[in-house]
């Protein structure tokens, strides 16, 4: 028996939005760590690792470990029908095929059962190891998103460079190129606000800007965004989502052919 | 030019 219940139920509704487009199946497992999900892209180049902690919820029940292998566009055409102020409960029976998201309004006078049928999945799990990494840049979130998307109406490619003067965000292409440097500032009032660089080695890596923009749609759940660079390493680009785990996409680089 | 590298250069399958 599985019973979760999210007062913060448009949480779950941002997480399917900032999966769907680079993930289409996946497997979520529930254990008493919490709900997560590891999966990786189609071509196997982009993964994203998602953990919201059982403390995170208002009611967790989880007798045993559960796999439960969902569509992600199924699993978000659902959760669009919560509204945003519901609270989401997930619930599903041991050995069925389906999952059953229950919404509650607020004041309780509208209560909707919505029953997905489950798949079967075959994933991969990857072991991630810890790592150290060269370079770590905490940013608005907003202001990656931004770059990104300004970066990829001129290249598909981005090199981000992190040296003493900042960090560097460089694209080129057909009609010209792109350099967009962010600077250390936590001078700014709001912490939100803020870059900070932490840096043991310069690092530059390039990256495909497709991706970059996928993951920039978990925007909404963040503020800040951090983005950790090693030249050894698939780079991590990680939205905390406050009070109940984070959101991580790793992404591998491209080389010089 | 670049070439795409893959997660499975970098990560192993548990």
């Amino acid at each position: 028996m599985l019973e979760l219940r999210l007062v913060q139920g448009n949480l779950l509704k941002k997480v399917l939005e900032a999966v769907k487009d680079l993930v289409t199946d996946a497997n979520f497992d529930c254990s008493s760590t919490g709900f997560s999900l590891q999966a990786m892209d189609s071509s196997h180049v982009a993964l994203v690792a998602l953990l919201l902690r059982s403390e995170g919820f208002e009611h967790y029940r989880c007798d045993r470990n559960v796999s439960m292998g969902m569509n992600l566009n199924n699993m978000a055409k659902m959760l669009k029908c919560a509204g945003n102020d519901d609270i989401v409960t997930i619930k599903a029976d041991d050995g069925s095929d389906t999952v059953t998201f229950m919404f509650e309004s607020p004041n309780q006078d509208k209560i909707a059962d919505f029953e997905m049928k489950l798949m079967d999945i075959d994933s991969e799990h990857l072991g991630i190891p810890e790592a150290e990494y060269h370079a770590i840049v905490r940013m608005p979130s907003s202001e990656f998103a931004r770059i990104c998307k300004d970066l990829s109406s001129i290249g598909d490619t981005v090199v981000i460079s992190v040296t003493k003067e900042g960090v560097k965000f460089s694209t080129r292409g057909d009609i010209g190129n792109a350099n967009v440097v962010c600077r250390q500032n936590t001078t700014v009032d709001k912490p939100e606000e803020s870059t900070t660089i932490e840096m043991h080695e310069p690092v530059s890596l390039t990256f495909a800007l497709r991706y970059m923009n996928s993951f920039t749609k978990a925007t909404p759940l963040s503020s800040t965004v951090t983005i950790s660079l090693s030249s050894e390493l698939p780079v991590v680009v990680e939205y905390k989502i406050a009070e109940m785990g984070y959101i991580r996409f790793y992404l591998a680089p491209k080389i010089e052919d | 030019s670049h070439k795409q590298q893959k997660l499975f250069a970098f990560f192993t399958i548990k």
